[in-house]
């Protein structure tokens, strides 16, 4: 079964969106079947990924309200053993449709149980928000991996977010975990960059990865080309920063 | 009457809090009397205006549902002329608990037509979503700033930001306009800021202000002072900035 993994923090502008789609490509270079799940209604994982037309295309809002079935809705990417459920506008009318139901919180966790296809790792983009799309995603979740952005807001953030995941876990899953931390936007001539690392490490020990991620202008540059930093430029400083990181992740997990 | 803003946009992290809290840093330097109504559950400029123990605190969410009246909650900050009504975590429930009830979209604009203090202007900070918050925002709202950072992502939301603010308009509140479009985080050393000021002067006209926010990284230092940049550090270039896009605000309406 995969090991579905939720990228969340309520923190808007963190990185995200761009460590799903780089980690993803990462870990499919590896030969690791990967499937990214754009749960944001801005559907930025699905333009970062080259989906165009996204209002055409069956998208995550009907496979999370069951009316369709994963298998129907995911595109296969242009890189190898990558594909992705790309979001829809309609995303952000859910809350109000699901605020009323029963078993309002599962509904995500439902739809990846009917999945049929073998895939070692599911990535969820969540939105920069602590509604009942992220709780639907860290319901159906394993675990969750933060991107932190190295600024104060960021930092101020996390006790909020650590609270949340832990009442998910007490409430309706017991099985989540923090996978991990990962720091984003490093600039290394920054004192503020700094400092939040060293906090962070603190803070959370061994939960936060070796690998820092630095502020790098290739890897805005990449969604306007449609396609991850990793193929977009695959020498400079980000994309080597991400394709680390995949295998520190592979080596952690290899040590379990 | 005050004029009242709405500073919005559902992309994260592209400079809400900070233009709210340094524009209304600079517009209390003119003599206007200001308050800043913090809607975002994370509370960051609450955070960035110095307030701390939040929790301990009448806020936001109790002035939006009307248990609460504006005077009881607004607190005056450290800057002359400028009032804060601090945000709580309890905001983010405020979704929940608003969607079954009448007229859900205009309990801001109830609570905000009972305050009796003279304010020049009300911003009101957004979270990052187009949720029931940032909805009552518009509808209370005359206009609204859109901080736009210079990056692809963001530059894909804004179609979106302004679907939702002509539906509101049409639906909810006639008199809503675009106050004006403000880039931000604009770095003149990256190709990326250039093509995308040029886009949004071609999508906005002269909507869009000449003022121009630098990135700066004394702008991200400020709010771990629990400080406006303004008063951080006012010779920076950021800080310069937003005391020049106040005097271009002050001046367009004087013209109108
Ligand atoms: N390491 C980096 N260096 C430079 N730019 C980056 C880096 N990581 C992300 N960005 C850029 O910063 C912006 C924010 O990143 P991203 O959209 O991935 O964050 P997010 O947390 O998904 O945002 P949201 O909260 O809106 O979903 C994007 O324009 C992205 O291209
Ligand atoms: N011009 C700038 N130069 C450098 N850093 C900036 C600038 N403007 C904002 N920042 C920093 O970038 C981060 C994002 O800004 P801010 O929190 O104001 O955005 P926001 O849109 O309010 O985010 P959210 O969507 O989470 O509410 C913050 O850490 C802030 O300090
Ligand atoms: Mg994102
Ligand atoms: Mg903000």
């Amino acid at each position: 079964t995969p090991k579905v993994i939720a990228i969340a923090n309520q923190k808007g502008g963190v990185g995200k969106t761009t460590t799903v789609i780089n980690l993803a490509t990462a870990l499919a270079a590896t030969k690791k079947k990967v499937l990214i799940l754009d749960l944001d209604p801005q559907g930025n994982a699905s333009t970062g990924m080259g989906v165009r037309e996204k209002n055409k295309l069956i998208n995550s809002y009907q496979v999370l309200l069951g009316k369709r079935l994963l298998e129907d809705a995911l595109i296969w990417s242009e890189v190898p053993n990558l594909a992705i459920v790309p979001s829809g506008v309609d995303l952000t009318g859910a809350e109000i449709e699901l605020v009323n139901t029963s078993q309002r919180e599962y509904f995500l966790a439902k739809a990846l149980r009917k999945c049929k296809t073998e895939f070692d790792y599911i990535l969820i983009d969540c939105p920069p928000s602590l509604n009942l799309l992220t709780m639907n995603a860290l319901v159906a979740a394993d675990s969750v991996l933060v991107p932190l952005q190295c600024e104060f807001y960021a930092l101020e953030g996390i006790a909020m977010l650590v609270k949340t995941i832990k009442r998910i876990k007490r409430v309706f899953n017991p099985r989540l975990e923090i996978y991990g931390v990962v720091l984003t936007m490093f600039d290394k001539r920054n004192n503020l960059s700094i400092m939040v690392e060293q906090d962070v490490r603190n803070f959370f020990g061994d939960k936060v990865f070796n690998t820092v991620i630095p502020r790098n202008v290739r890897i805005s540059e990449a969604p306007s080309h449609g396609k991850p930093v990793i193929l977009y430029d695959w020498r400079c400083a980000g994309a080597q920063a991400y394709i680390q990181l995949a295998g520190e992740m592979l080596k952690k997990e290899r040590q379990m």
